[in-house]
């Protein structure tokens, strides 16, 4: 049995609500680190936002346990979250930057850019 | 600083390992202006260019199979007087790796093979100023393309050999010989000019954070009742 389908918030529509990755883009200056940070510049970490829906499709890329959760929020008990939404794939990123000896230190740096998004 | 910030920021590495690896690399005041421009930052921002782009993607066809560079400037130099056409002074790099987190996969000693001096021009070749009498050479894989009027030595055989400290600091010295091409007088210029970073190393590691052990947050309450706000933590430290 499942129950009523729950409408979205008024004035929004689903794209807007529903989870997806968005872009966004911060400057080394704004986190302070523009002393020893030569390139980039800008770095993009974008970010994850928007609600996990009823029905997990696979492009989400959700585990089982995520669609067990939606059913138990529906179903038993409604003080159970919904899935989150967040990052699924990450990309590196490259950095040069000034070492505290004066070496100049070329490094890529895992998990740094948020790539897609999944319900979890 | 508080005991309490002293010892929380003593646990960063463990509890947020990139924050402690920043921490660690990152200068304690700014760097010095010279830093920031020369032969050795545009040499690296080339070999930047060559591997990502703009945004700091790294590019799909990787030049190199290594995820981080590092360019080692001489801690000290010494010119020998010169004797007929030969100009020559030795380098020493201080190596201090840190074999946990990073694993040499290349080594080479970059340096201009060609000087020009105002009435003079001189030709340049490095090679390990060592005791043994055999030295190995070569060993690593490609590097980048090199921006022009440079050259490189592969030294990774020799340095992984030799002078890779298992820990500790090691010294590395490198002798650069020059050759004056003319018979005509070098004057006093050619220290100047041997000594305007013309020769540095350059080490190619594979850099990982898996070797750096993670705390769990219920061991962090544990050890630390009432004191295991992340976010207060990552404030103090930025």
């Amino acid at each position: 049995q499942v129950g009523p389908v729950r409408s979205e918030a008024p004035g929004q529509s689903l794209e807007q609500t529903q989870c997806s990755l968005h872009p966004f883009q911060v400057s080394f200056h704004q986190l302070g680190w523009e002393n020893w940070i030569i390139a980039p510049h800008l770095y993009s970490p974008n970010y994850c936002k928007g609600a996990c829906p009823r029905v997990l499709h696979s492009g989400l890329h959700s585990p089982n346990h995520a669609i067990i959760q939606n059913l138990i929020n529906e179903l038993v008990d409604g003080s159970i979250p919904r899935p989150s939404c967040v990052p699924y794939k990450y990309t590196p990123i490259s950095v040069l930057l000034i070492e505290a000896s004066g070496s100049i230190l070329y490094k890529e740096y895992e998990d740094m850019i948020a790539q897609s998004c999944t319900c979890r | 600083v508080h005991a309490q910030d002293a010892v929380a920021l003593a646990q960063v590495p463990t509890l947020l390992p990139l924050l402690g690896a920043l921490l660690q690399e990152a200068p304690r005041k700014s760097p010095r202006r010279r830093l920031t421009r020369g032969r050795p930052l545009q040499y690296m921002l080339e070999l930047y260019r060559q591997n990502a782009d703009p945004h700091g993607r790294p590019r799909e066809k990787r030049i190199f199979s290594a995820n981080a560079v590092r360019l080692v400037r001489p801690a000290g130099r010494r010119a020998l007087p010169p004797r007929g056409p030969w100009y020559v002074q030795t380098l020493d790099f201080l190596l201090e790796p840190n074999r946990d987190v990073e694993q040499l996969v290349r080594a080479a000693v970059v340096y201009r093979p060609h000087l020009h001096l105002s009435r003079s021009h001189l030709s340049c070749h490095v090679e390990p100023w060592a005791h043994k009498s055999a030295i190995l050479l070569g060993g690593g894989s490609l590097g980048f393309a090199l921006p022009e009027a440079w050259a490189e030595r592969d030294l990774t055989n020799y340095i992984q050999q030799q002078v890779w400290p298992p820990k500790g600091k090691r010294v590395l010295h490198i002798q650069v010989r020059c050759q004056q091409q003319e018979r005509t007088e070098v004057g006093l210029g050619w220290r100047q000019a041997l000594a305007t970073d013309t020769t540095f190393l350059v080490l190619y590691f594979n850099n990982t954070f898996k070797n750096v052990p993670q705390t769990g947050l219920q061991e962090l309450v544990l050890r630390n009742p009432g004191g295991a706000d992340l976010f207060s933590l990552a404030r103090r430290v930025r």
